[in-house]
């Protein structure tokens, strides 16, 4: 049986921005993410959950130089697209669990979820595709998590990587 | 240069499922995770955001015919996790666009959002990884979201797939 993960990486290098309050309606996510890319800012991962009373927030990782520009797009976004706020923490970190099949197979982000919490490292935001769970914690967390999650899937040294 | 999107898919065969205002803290993700997995429930994609005030929502997808059985373990969840309240959707569709070193290319998530938002379809909720941006939708829209993607990044027919 394939493993179900074979491999995790922490990024230590990035920062989280959100736009806060948005109106769940079509264009506000196409809005700040052309600001974005006329900035020259690559965009790491997007998060985007439920909505409440047609509001809804949209978070995005982006590299700590961009921090800064990220900040101040999503900021300028703000008055056009009728937001409320914009958050920004440059103390984050990403940690991604990286297999085959991982969300076919469940128990898997069960496993990676339950190695964090074991140690009391809060998730404050989750991404997922078909090979890959990444969960952005605290980044003074993030080495445990490395190791948590190393441990808990029997990973070898060559495993675990730091990617900054 | 390589082309940013090489593919669009849609599956109109899941339902959304929300656990809303769960506790910020470390445990409830692996919990609700656990709890799926024991019942052999396939999750496809999870989605968190931020928090405010020490709560979050936690969505997820899974196929129409796990649905009901995802919303009984989300419900069984909630005194466990101290959680607010469970949404289901099940009249929604995933569109991803599939393309390579996609987030590091500014633009491309701005030209898939573009493209739907100019159909006037909302975007419900949105997961990315380098390779595939996935926006959740009506499942009414999901075709049109297919042609539009396929228009605005001048695929051929075998690259707009219905994956259902
Ligand atoms: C919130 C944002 O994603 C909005 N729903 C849009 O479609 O642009
Ligand atoms: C909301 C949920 O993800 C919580 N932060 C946890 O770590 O489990």
């Amino acid at each position: 049986v394939k493993p179900a993960v074979t491999a995790v990486a922490i990024n230590r290098h990035i920062a989280k921005v959100g736009l806060v309050g948005v109106p769940d309606a079509p264009g506000v996510a196409a809005l700040l993410f052309s600001r974005l890319s006329q900035r020259g800012i690559n965009v790491d991962l997007v998060f985007q959950a439920l909505s409440h009373d047609h509001l809804n927030d949209i978070a995005f990782t982006v590299e700590d130089k961009d921090a800064a520009a990220a900040e101040e797009v999503a900021r300028a976004c703000l008055p056009d697209v009728n937001g409320r706020d914009v958050v920004v923490d440059r103390s984050v970190a990403k940690v991604s669990a990286v297999g085959s099949g991982m969300l076919g197979r469940p128990g898997v982000a069960a496993g990676v979820f339950q190695a964090l919490a074991g140690a009391g490292i809060n998730i404050q935001m989750i991404g997922t595709s078909e090979v890959k769970i990444s969960c952005i914690v605290a980044r003074d967390k993030a080495e445990h998590a490395l190791r948590r999650i190393h441990q808990a899937f029997l990973l070898d040294e060559g495993q675990a990587v730091i990617e900054d």
